[in-house]
């Protein structure tokens, strides 16, 4: 029933598929009843958004925004040499391209406030990145993050020491305690043999990991697998398939619309936007409920090349495609009925010295751990979210090593996938790996790390220094799983969503934001100008008037007799109304005992024919009443012999 | 794809250091920890740039002008790293490079 006067909206094939019915994420049955983003508000961390367009300026959020490469409140994408800038705009478009507008396109939350960070336009450092993550962290709810370290298949990086303190500072005190929500994509490294688990952003426990699909499910040719994938949704394909369309910038090349958008870049702001939704119905869902919800709900789908396994509390995960499709009337249903998950707990092994030799494949090195019902108590740990390993391993190519991690359960994941193009001799250095794929299972039990050499030059010996296994989740039971499963799948019919039905929400927390007043650049370099335009005609002024006096003084110099200066009537002196005046033109006083003893002179006396020439006098307000008085309709001839003025 | 590009590598930023300075605790945390920043950065030959974002007790000190000469970087870079390294109120100190990023 939902129509939009948008032009490119028909295309939105992500949004609602008419070719193939089911191949889009779920979502018009959630705006049917309202839910569209409202009260939420999204930022894109990325070149810039051009909160100008018109899909933009309606939900622009400029509180929310910061640019970071000029140090302004203004995110504006600046135009650049290839025309890249607009890759943030775009991804504000997918969010909350606003509807029925008659311009392009319309986002997956049209009614959410939308925000931009412009950090990735200049030189980046950890320090801008961390300022980055938690700017504005009490207005930004939800993170949108389509970048990462290069895609090229041999590169392992991620956030710094500081960029992972700002993380966890995110969602720890973010969005009033709640926790930011950081959406990260999982890398176009594909075609370069690459896998996410060497991305420090996509394996961290506090990012949603997003990966792509095309339009028919698969995997496209430029994504990445990684045992830490959490979910996927669309994106474009190959040249067959069609692409994302959402708004683009109109800068240089831009028209303002693009049907082009591709990458895993276009798949996480659509996670994101729907996570937004999600927050609309319940705003105190925790950083840790949102990954809950996705892995409850993602759908596992059939795709004879993805590697699907089931673990011990029934959920399906698969290194391509992580839980599955995001599905917005799943993951809105579940979020209305979702009572938060206990706190998060966590188990670290001690660091576990092992200088083993890595053999060739097919024989392989496996250690074990094992975690007790004992190591657990204190933390009152019983299932598990992330697990996690830490590893010291030289090796003269890191590419031909391959890391599996077996839960106690025996469910298996690929944490370190040998990579052709890593020929990089340092091997790893306290590098941590990520899975999400034992999340629900037990904790208890034993932990085998197996590594293989699967090189083909000539036998090089790898070493296993040491490692570490650091367990994630709650003192959630299999039994509570199973229990949240059916109380899902029991909401999933949207009987809950309407606003009769809305479960208590805990306030947040009063969190202030450290936001020291600095003069931006520009305010400065204003302010700047000013002062100095200020002094400038200060000084000018007070020359004009002190030369004007020098001329006054100078020209003032009486022939015969003393100077007079005009005297002052004593009225305006009894009136308190003497005026600080000096004549502008010069009286030379003839009959000077008539000034002495003639009455006051008025003003007109003072202002003798000369000075009522137009143009170099004042009138102060008894000057224009003096004028008023006798004198004022008498010739100017008349006037001679009182006192003859000289201009 | 969207193009990778993330900021020119070569793009410049002047020798600096993220610091995380130890906290003292108790009331006035926030202005202890400042003055405490000023006077680590003083006495590494740098200027406090100010608190990082929202983390507390992490700050950033820059050189404050930009050093033209290898050798004089070198020299400079040598003697902050001593003397935050040294410093009993620093509990970690990192200079800050280059990151490359890629829009995906």
């Amino acid at each position: 029933s939902i129509h939009f006067n948008d032009p490119k909206y028909p295309q939105q094939w992500h949004l609602n598929n008419r070719r193939s019915p089911g191949r889009d994420i779920n979502v018009t049955g959630v705006w049917e009843r309202n839910v569209t983003g409202r009260g939420v508000t999204v930022v894109v961390v990325d070149d810039g958004v051009e909160h100008t367009i018109q899909d933009i300026a309606p939900n622009y959020s400029p509180e929310g925004s910061y640019d970071l490469n000029s140090n302004d409140p203004d995110p504006m994408p600046h135009p650049d040499v290839e025309s890249g800038n607009h890759h943030g705009t775009r991804c504000a478009g997918e969010i909350a391209a606003a509807p029925n507008n008659s311009f392009c396109a319309v986002g997956v939350a049209y009614g959410s406030r939308i925000a931009g960070i412009r950090v990735l336009d200049g030189p980046l450092t950890d320090s801008m990145e961390a300022v980055a993550f938690n700017k504005h962290y009490q207005i930004n709810d939800i993170y949108s993050c389509s970048w990462g370290p290069d895609d090229d298949g041999k590169t392992v990086d991620g956030p710094h020491q500081l960029g992972k303190a700002a993380l966890q500072h995110g969602v720890m005190a973010g969005r009033q305690g709640f926790g930011s929500i950081f959406v990260v994509a999982s890398g176009n490294g594909g075609q370069h043999n690459d896998n996410c688990n060497y991305d420090g952003y996509a394996n961290s426990i506090y990012t949603v990991t997003i990966g792509a699909v095309d339009e028919e499910g698969r995997m496209p040719f430029y994504a990445e697998e990684c045992a830490s994938m959490l979910a996927v949704t669309f994106s474009g394909g190959d040249k067959m398939l069609r692409s994302i369309v959402t708004t683009d910038w109109d800068l240089q090349k831009g028209t303002g619309c693009t049907e082009g958008h591709t990458g895993t870049s276009a798949a996480a702001p659509l996670a994101a936007g729907m996570i937004a939704l999600m927050l609309q119905v319940r705003p105190c869902l925790t950083w840790r409920d949102v990954q809950h919800i996705i892995v409850f709900t993602a759908t596992q789908y059939e795709d004879r090349h993805a590697d699907w396994l089931t673990n011990e509390v029934g959920f399906s995960h698969s290194h391509q495609h992580g839980f599955g499709l995001l599905n917005a009337w799943r993951l809105v249903n579940a979020a209305k009925v979702w009572t938060s998950v206990p706190y998060l707990a966590s188990y670290f092994s001690p660091v576990l010295k092992e200088n083993k030799a890595i053999p060739r494949s097919p024989r392989s090195l496996e250690v074990l751990w094992n975690v007790s019902r004992a190591d657990l108590e204190t933390s009152g740990l019983k299932t598990l979210e992330h697990v996690a390993v830490t590893v010291s391993i030289s090796h003269p190519r890191r590419g031909s090593l391959e890391l599996k991690l077996f839960c106690p359960s025996g469910m298996m994941s690929l944490i370190g996938a040998p990579r052709s193009m890593d020929s990089d001799p340092s091997g790893f250095n306290d590098w941590s790996f990520s899975t999400v794929r034992c999340w629900g299972e037990r904790a208890k039990g034993t932990y085998r790390l197996v590594i293989r050499d699967v090189g083909d030059e000539p036998p090089q010996l790898g070493i296993l220094q040491h490692w570490q296994l650091t367990l994630y989740g709650s003192m959630w039971s299999p039994a509570d799983i199973r229990e949240r499963q059916r109380l899902l799948e029991s909401a999933m019919s949207g009987k809950y969503l309407h606003d009769g039905f809305t479960l208590p929400c805990p306030p947040g927390l009063k969190i202030p934001e450290e936001e020291g007043y600095t003069i931006t650049p520009n305010t400065l370099k204003t302010l700047v100008l000013v002062g100095c335009f200020t002094v400038f005609w200060t000084i000018y002024y007070m020359l004009e008037v002190y030369m004007s006096h020098r001329t006054v003084a100078s020209t003032q110099g009486c022939r015969n007799g003393p100077c007079h200066w005009p005297q002052r009537s004593r009225k305006s002196r009894e009136e308190g109304t003497e005026l600080e005046s000096v004549p502008l033109c010069n009286s030379k006083d003839l009959s000077g005992a008539e000034a002495e003893s003639g009455g006051p002179p008025t003003t007109s006396d003072l202002l003798g024919p000369d000075l009522l020439c137009e143009g170099d006098w004042t009138l102060s307000q008894n000057n224009q009443a003096a004028l008023d008085g006798p004198y004022q309709h008498r010739p100017p001839d008349l006037l001679q012999g009182q006192e003859e003025q000289i201009c | 794809l969207a193009g990778a590009a993330g900021p020119d590598a070569h793009g410049t930023v002047g020798l600096s250091w993220a610091v995380h300075l130890d906290s003292p605790g108790g009331d006035q945390e926030e202005e202890h920890l400042e003055q405490q920043a000023e006077a680590v950065a003083r006495a590494a030959g740098l200027v406090n740039a100010g608190r990082i974002g929202e983390l507390q007790g992490h700050y950033l000190f820059v050189h404050p002008t930009g050093p033209s000469q290898a050798l004089e970087v070198q020299v400079i870079r040598q003697q902050a790293e001593a003397v935050l390294a040294g410093h009993k109120a620093v509990r970690w100190h990192s200079e800050q490079r280059l990151l490359k990023r890629a829009k995906r």
